[in-house]
């Protein structure tokens, strides 16, 4: 079962 | 004060439209330079980053750096009115409550003019720095499109596989299964038509077919489209403008 990440997990906020 | 005048009305069509469904309501950050946009959709898998060049506008004059807090869906409905070969010119003050809509037709002493309300969003602003990729594919945006919509039918998912040979798209569904192997090729005669693949290293990465499908609403804004993948990150998608481009970054699906 595949699970869909989120860019926050690769993206830091500004 | 903005003044922005574009030669023909069709770009800010097909930005808009390349965006619409994507994300509702985005900043237009106007500096000097050009007209940005950051954006994340409301799931956060999918961020949109917009360069739209000085020199894509015919004049171009922007003394202060201006937001535009923009409604997507209501900006759409005013610049659908105008005429794709219409002059369009959007003009905002410095501290502006709304932002005007001029389409001219260039043979008729037509002019109309809208006023578009503006927002203040408080959006969120991702850090992207430099990204190392192991693959990057240039290919016809076209054909990526047709084989985003043909693999969409049977999954949610849509993998990329690249090697040194070639790229593989393919989708895993509960009737059955399909993919589209495409190798690299040049083709001096139509040199959008050509097939770009560059491989530092294999590629086997996964997903979701719906916001690809988002993506591939680009399509008319280049011939050409590139895609560039790096194991375990976000895959870039850029549409190139004539100055400038539209980017979007998409989260991959992991196996849990």
């Amino acid at each position: 079962k595949l699970k869909q990440s989120s860019l926050l997990s690769f993206f830091k906020k500004k | 004060m903005l003044e922005g005048k574009f030669e023909e009305s069709s770009l800010m069509k097909k930005v808009v439209d390349a965006i619409k469904d994507s994300v509702k309501l985005c900043n237009f950050n106007c500096t000097e330079h050009g007209v940005t946009v950051q954006a994340v959709d409301d799931s956060r898998v999918l961020l949109i980053s917009l360069l739209i060049g000085e020199a894509s506008f015919e004049e171009y004059r922007c003394d202060r750096n201006i937001t535009l807090g923009i409604d997507l869906e209501s900006f759409n409905k005013i610049i659908k009115n105008g005429n794709s070969s219409d002059f369009l010119t959007l003009i905002a003050e410095d501290s502006p409550d709304n932002v005007l809509i001029i389409f001219e037709d260039k043979k008729k002493d037509r002019v109309s003019e809208y006023s578009l309300k503006l927002m203040d969003l408080d959006s969120d602003f991702l850090q992207i720095d430099d990204m190392e990729f192991d693959a990057t594919i240039t290919m016809p945006s076209s054909e990526f499109a047709k084989i985003t919509r043909d693999l969409k039918t049977l999954s949610e998912s849509l993998q990329i596989i690249v090697t040194k040979e070639n790229v593989k798209f393919s989708s895993d569904g509960d009737f059955g299964t399909g993919n589209v192997v495409l190798k690299g090729f040049v083709d001096m005669d139509k040199p959008d038509e050509s097939i770009k693949i560059d491989m530092a290293r294999p590629i086997n990465l996964t997903f979701g077919a719906k916001y690809i499908a988002d993506i591939v609403k680009g399509t008319s804004l280049s011939e050409s489209v590139t895609i560039k993948l790096a194991d375990k990150s976000p895959a870039l998608f850029e549409y190139k403008l004539p100055s400038g481009f539209l980017r979007f970054y998409l989260a991959p699906k992991f196996d849990e």
